[in-house]
This record gives C-alpha cells, sequence and structure tokens, in this order.
C-alpha cells in the first residue's frame, strides 16, 4: 500500500483528484 | 456532462453513459523541438490524466464502490491499461489508420514509428481494426470499459465473490442490452466478450512500450503513471 500511496489516496477521496 | 444519453432501460448502462468523462485534449509540449519526442512527452502527460480521470470514473461504475478499498486498488493496478487502450481505441474507431488519444493528438503509424512506438502503433491498429468491423456502439464500449476493470484478473483479492458479483452485474447489463437491440444479433455479448483476450494481449504490449520509454529515460513520467506501471511489472 506504502508503494502505491497515490492510487491509495484517490481512491480514498470523495472530492476530485488534485495531485498529479 | 454534454454527451447525448441515449435512454435504452439498462439502468448500469445508463449510469455508466452518464459517468463516462468527457474527452481530454493534450497538452503540447513545447520544452523541445524534437517532433518526435514532443509527441512522446505530449502523449505521457495525457495518459497521466486519462489515468486520473479513470480513477474517478471507476469509483461510479455500479458495484465498484462497494468493494473494499483493497480490492478496488488491485481491479485498478490490474486492469488500468486495458481501459485506457479501450478508450484510445474507442477514439479511433472511423479515423483509417491514425491512432486518436486525444482530438488534438492523433499519430499515424509513421509518426508512432519515429517516435518509437511501433509495437504499440499495430498492437492498436489490430485491436480498432476488430471493433470497426463489429461496429460497436458507445453502449457497447463503456460496458467493455468497465467489464475489462472488473475480469482485471487481480491477485489476492480480499473478497473475491463480490468481484465476482461485480462481474456478474456488468455481464448481466450487457446480455439485457443485446437483447433489446433489434434485429437482435445472436451471439453478440459472447462475441464481445471473446475480444477481451486481444484486449488483455494489446494493453500487455501498452505496458511493454511504456516500461522501455522509461528505462531508456528520454521521457519523464509522471509519479502516477509510474506507480501504475510499477503495479504491472
Amino acid at each position: 500500500k506504502e508503494k502505491h500511496k497515490i492510487l491509495h489516496r484517490l481512491l480514498q477521496n470523495s472530492t476530485s483528484p488534485v495531485e498529479l | 456532462d454534454t454527451h447525448p444519453i441515449k435512454t435504452n432501460g439498462n439502468k448500469v448502462i445508463s449510469q455508466l453513459l452518464l459517468t463516462e468523462p468527457a474527452p481530454l485534449c493534450a497538452t503540447p509540449d513545447n520544452s523541445t523541438n524534437d517532433d518526435n519526442l514532443k509527441a512522446l512527452l505530449t502523449l505521457c502527460d495525457l495518459l497521466n490524466r486519462e489515468l486520473l480521470v479513470m480513477i474517478g470514473w471507476a469509483k461510479h461504475i455500479p458495484g465498484f464502490s462497494a468493494l473494499s478499498l483493497v480490492d478496488q486498488m488491485a481491479l485498478l493496478q490490474s486492469g488500468w491499461m486495458e481501459t485506457l487502450v479501450l478508450s484510445v481505441v474507442s477514439q479511433s474507431l472511423g479515423y483509417g489508420e491514425e491512432l486518436v488519444f486525444a482530438g488534438n493528438l492523433r499519430l499515424d503509424q509513421a509518426q508512432c514509428r519515429a517516435s518509437g512506438l511501433s509495437d504499440l502503433y499495430t498492437a492498436l491498429r489490430q485491436l480498432t481494426t476488430k471493433y470497426q468491423q463489429m461496429n460497436l456502439s458507445q453502449e457497447e464500449v463503456v460496458t467493455l470499459k468497465a467489464m475489462a476493470l472488473a475480469n482485471s484478473d487481480a491477485e489476492n483479492l480480499e473478497n473475491a465473490e463480490a468481484v465476482q458479483r461485480f462481474q456478474d452485474g456488468l455481464h448481466e447489463a450487457l446480455q439485457e442490452y443485446e437483447i433489446s437491440q433489434q434485429p437482435v444479433e445472436l451471439h453478440r455479448a459472447g462475441k464481445l466478450l471473446m475480444t477481451l483476450p486481444l484486449l488483455r494481449q494489446t494493453a500487455n504490449r501498452a505496458v511493454d512500450t511504456f516500461c522501455r520509454l522509461h528505462l531508456e529515460g528520454r521521457v519523464p513520467m509522471h509519479k502516477l503513471f509510474l506507480e501504475m506501471l510499477d503495479a504491472k511489472i
């Protein structure tokens, strides 16, 4: 999970993804 | 959302049509005068943004958000390239020999070859030709995209039964849609499912291509794109 932290964070966010 | 929505009575497919993201535009990279490198840089930037949009889109596929976070991640990590490939292929339908990555990023065979994308061009053209011959509808495109994600054969699922139910829901929607079409084309749903092996093969070629580009070090890739590539190797 640590390795795939951007995906993890994007899926947890209910709002639109902002981080590229 | 400016897409025209055709009502076909199928709730799942109507929802998929509604949540289908509007096509993105490429942002031409002006950091180089080398046209071939410029095409690659522009493409990698576009695909990274496509990925971001896709993750947002996945959350709206009926049944996806009911899965555990671990299983959502697993499906996306194994199926993302198939979904991206289907987006490019569906945009390229009806465009002859060009690959349409965006309305303002269309590459023909010569441009792909010059940019080191020959293998990708050949693979994507084979799939595009197949879907062109089948005269794929927009309903079928969106359902296949969702199915590619649901059917991505992710390993280490937390709840395989829940993923199976997710797949079943999409399969049922496709069958219901095909039965509602006039004239009914016998075996249409089966024919569509039989294109999935070629989709998987094409996506694997695409992963190989982008891994090679990354290893060559000519094209800097965005963090999310690298993270997803890393999950495939």
